[in-house]
């Protein structure tokens, strides 16, 4: 049980993270397409970031991502 | 940049301070607000006024949460800041999280340097890429001037250079881990991880990870000196000892052990040393090396003193390595010494060199 809460902790830390700073659509987008989604918006992180990008959200993307930072997004505009 | 390269299409841009944090004193952030719009006015033709009413370009405010522009921010830690890019309304406008602790020293976080990285949005800078930069996304505390030439070009080919100053000089950036000339500063193991210390930053490597990762040191360890000389882990003590010039400090993994930083004298090494240059462990032996220019002292770990008969020359007990170290490691009967961008393999129980390469095969260059 706890494993699959801390999985599930994770998963919204890194939606919240994608959306806020890598432009990732909120809402539902349907099983299949929100996950390639996701796959691809941890890919551009990990190309910022220059890690190496894999598209998972190893430790090392996950430990980028609760780092202390500025709230402007990484990528596209800012409005 | 901002798509559409967003800028301020005068150069004189106006502030307004609208409410103060209660974490520090209303001067404090009065001058930390000044001398993060200089950072920017130092390199180009920016001048900045200061009202105390109206509408200002850049207006300046602490907030928590949902602060009234639909991008709340998240309570301690996480978010810091944001700022809008250049424009009218809330273009320009630099908001900070009430809810952080805001400092004037290296405690976090500094409010001198949040306040310069979002002044830079609120100009027309995007987020780099570049780890030295200031305006990389990620918080880290740094002394002196905090723009990087990826931050001076970016700024300047905004609004050109400062007519009235001459070349500011920047922080050095990154280094990259395949520049053939690569050099490194340090090297240490640290709980089975590697740690190449080289300017302001490291690079970790574990076993498991094909790809070395770089950090500035500062990010890891507020306390430690932006540059390191040498660098060794005492596996059995589990701790690793970091020089810079005459001092030391003890790290328990992330941690600096109380009562460092201490002088390097403490160790029984003569006062008229004030560098040393490389250092390592040697597990078979509970010796560590002390290397400083040409010569090296051996320090008994068990009894804590220096043993006698140092120092002794480099270049006579380590024939072929030549006579100066940058830095050196120990891993399984072999000693790997660094000078300039050579690595030597040496055996230490055979008393030779096995190979030399590059030093930064290390990182799979």
């Amino acid at each position: 049980k706890p494993i699959a809460n801390e999985e599930k902790d994770k998963l919204l830390l890194a939606e919240k993270y994608l959306r806020r700073y890598y432009d990732m659509p909120a809402g539902l987008q349907g099983e299949r397409k929100a996950s390639d989604l996701m796959h691809q918006k941890i890919r551009e992180m990990q190309a910022f970031f220059r890690l190496e990008v894999t598209g998972k959200l190893d430790d090392n993307t996950l430990e980028v991502m609760e780092m202390a930072r500025c709230g402007v997004p990484d990528v596209a505009e800012y409005n | 940049h901002f798509p559409r390269d967003l800028k301020w299409k005068n150069t004189n841009v106006t502030f307004r301070i609208l409410n103060y944090t209660p974490d520090l004193r209303k001067a404090d952030v009065d001058k930390a607000v000044r001398n993060a719009f200089n950072v920017w006015s130092r390199v180009t033709p920016l001048r900045f006024k200061k009202l105390y009413e109206g509408n200002a370009d850049i207006m300046i405010s602490f907030g928590a949460k949902e602060h009234g522009d639909f991008n709340p921010f998240d309570g301690p830690e996480g978010l810091l800041a944001h700022a809008y890019p250049p424009g009218n309304g809330i273009g320009g406008d630099t908001h900070f999280d009430e809810d952080e602790t805001w400092t004037k020293d290296f405690h976090t976080f500094n409010l001198f340097l949040v306040a310069a990285h979002e002044f830079g949005h609120a100009l027309g800078m995007a987020h780099s890429s570049d780890p030295g930069s200031l305006m990389y996304p990620v918080y880290s505390y740094g002394k002196g001037y905090p723009l990087s030439e990826d931050d001076i070009k970016g700024i300047q080919s905004l609004y050109g250079e400062n007519p009235d100053h001459g070349r500011v000089k920047p922080k050095p950036d990154a280094p990259t881990k395949c520049d053939p000339e690569l050099s490194f500063d340090a090297i240490t193991e640290l709980r089975g991880e590697t740690i190449i210390f080289k300017d302001r930053f490291y690079w970790r490597l574990h076993p498991q990870m094909p790809e070395p990762e770089q950090t500035l040191i500062k990010s890891t360890w507020p306390e430690l000196p932006n540059q390191v000389d040498a660098a060794y882990e005492n596996p059995e003590k589990d701790i690793v000892i970091i020089f810079s010039g005459i001092q030391m400090w003890a790290l328990n993994g992330y941690n600096l052990v109380e009562g460092y930083p201490k002088y390097i004298h403490k160790l029984g090494l003569p006062k008229t040393v004030r560098k040393i240059d490389a250092a390592v462990n040697i597990r078979d032996t509970g010796k560590t090396l002390l290397f400083v220019d040409e010569e090296y002292w051996s320090y008994d770990e068990e009894k804590g003193t220096m043993d006698s008969g140092y120092p002794r020359s480099i270049e006579n007990d380590f024939p072929g390595i030549g006579d100066e170290v940058d830095a050196v490691a120990y891993h399984y009967g072999y000693l790997y010494f660094y000078h300039e961008h050579i690595q030597f393999e040496y055996s230490y129980s055979s008393r030779k060199v096995m190979r030399i390469m590059r030093a930064n095969s290390i990182l799979n260059c």
